[in-house]
């Protein structure tokens, strides 16, 4: 059945959304149809993968005043779907305060899209907000991305919280995929300590994969493409390759 | 008269607390009596000054629970004050939807500390928020840390939208101090490309000082200090020591 995988941490600027759509092109790449949910209203993976704001996207959807069908885009990588945001997907953040339920607005909109789907991956703003929650409470799996400095190792435990609170009351068979080191910078001692931390912490957990830091998924979404199209040779691509493949093989052995 | 100065960015990890400590530590080091605002339920920068989450902050000033004098704490950095924040401020997110003049709470808070202050500098979330809004509400000046990379000027003209409009409704003295080229890497085209884009938008309002990427500034929240006490020598704290500089001497001419 579909796995329903949330990027998620609040943390700012550590990888999330490079993460998403990199992932998820490389799992396209190897065969799964997947789809890629913009679940951020600032809507980088959309503008990433070379989708403009402006048309219906998930806010639309989430208001009901869209099919999902409308909201759908096809990328220009082969398996790759997308489920766009922009600006409008603000306005869930205030709607939703005080509507019943209102956690389980995202996997109501895309329980319909789960029978075409092998993947869905699910960008998250950087917060643990009304956004971020729906993404937790409609995933399958969690794949947390972590940049290996000192004020990402700090809001680890409370994201962990967040995760064990929406485990207990709303999604109880959310599981921790796995946490990703992401930025790598293998050059200094900063890095390798909290690196050390996070696999003291989270054990096996964490992805073996690590992803170093490369200009090329910092330019690939510039070119509206992923880092496969962009550059497929590039230390950046074959780290999303990898993971891919490292993440594939861990479902088959759980 | 006393400046507040609003760092804002809404995008993730562009240097904004980085920034609003190194900057306010600066700027007391130049002999300026700072008081650091910690408007992020992060904690970031208080966490990154060695002050623990769980006392009386930011969110109890504005939800009327504490004094001004409860919340404030000296740092061990001569001239430099903290209004520290913790999550708990998450809760003045739901608490301000509905409620009338809820832009002013942050500067009616303050009001009374600009006596004490010659600089208010204020850190904010990656969001336009709530908190944000208020920041830039009772701002005199914002300073905008940018990174040059694809996403972060993506999300510009989406900032200068809001800030205008907070100076049309809100808050007509409010002006941009300045953008600040973040973590910058001079090795990569990219950067140098969107330096040149960002320097042809706002000319003369880019900072000529260019912080570049220094991994003691990722090391120095790790002991709770400013990189100044840290590593006073290293090419960081030079660089935010050029940038206070710099601050101070543009208004002299402004
Ligand atoms: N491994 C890497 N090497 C080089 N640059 C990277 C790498 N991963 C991400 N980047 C760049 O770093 C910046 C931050 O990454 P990204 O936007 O994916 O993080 P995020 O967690 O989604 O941020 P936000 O919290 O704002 O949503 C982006 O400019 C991105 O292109
Ligand atoms: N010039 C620099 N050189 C090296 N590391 C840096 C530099 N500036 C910031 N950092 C590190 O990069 C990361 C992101 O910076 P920071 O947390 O200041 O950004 P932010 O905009 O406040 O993020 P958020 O949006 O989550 O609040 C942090 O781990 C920080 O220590
Ligand atoms: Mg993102
Ligand atoms: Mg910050």
């Amino acid at each position: 059945s579909t796995q329903i995988l949330a990027v998620v941490n609040q943390k700012g600027g550590v990888g999330k959304t490079t993460t998403a759509i990199n992932l998820a092109a490389a799992l396209a790449s190897l065969g799964e149809r997947v789809l890629l949910v913009d679940a951020d209203p600032q809507g980088n993976a959309s503008r990433g993968l070379g989708v403009a704001a402006g048309d219906a996207n998930l806010y639309h959807l989430l208001a009901g005043s869209a099919e999902v069908g409308d909201t759908l885009r096809k990328t220009a990588e082969p398996g790759l779907d997308l489920l766009p945001a922009d600006r409008d997907l603000v306005g869930v953040e205030v709607e939703f305060v005080g509507q019943p339920r209102w956690q389980w607005s995202l996997a109501e909109a895309i329980a319909p899209l789960r029978q075409h789907y092998d993947r869905i991956v699910v960008d998250c703003p950087p917060s643990l907000g009304h956004l971020t929650v729906n993404a937790l409470t409609a995933a399958t799996d969690v794949l947390v991305p972590l940049q290996c400095e000192y004020f990402a190792l700090e809001g680890v435990s409370e994201l962990v919280g967040t995760i064990r609170r929406i485990q207990a009351s709303l999604n109880p068979q959310l599981e921790i995929a796995g946490v990703l080191l992401t930025m790598f910078d293998e050059r200094t001692n900063l890095s390798r300590d909290v690196m050390n931390e996070i696999r003291r912490h989270f054990e096996r957990r964490v992805y073996r994969t690590v992803v170093p830091r490369n200009v090329r998924l910092a330019e690939a979404p510039s070119h509206g493409q992923s880092v496969l199209r962009y550059d497929l040779r590039s230390r950046g691509a074959q780290a999303y390759l990898a993971l891919a493949r490292e993440h594939l093989r861990r479902e088959g052995e759980a």
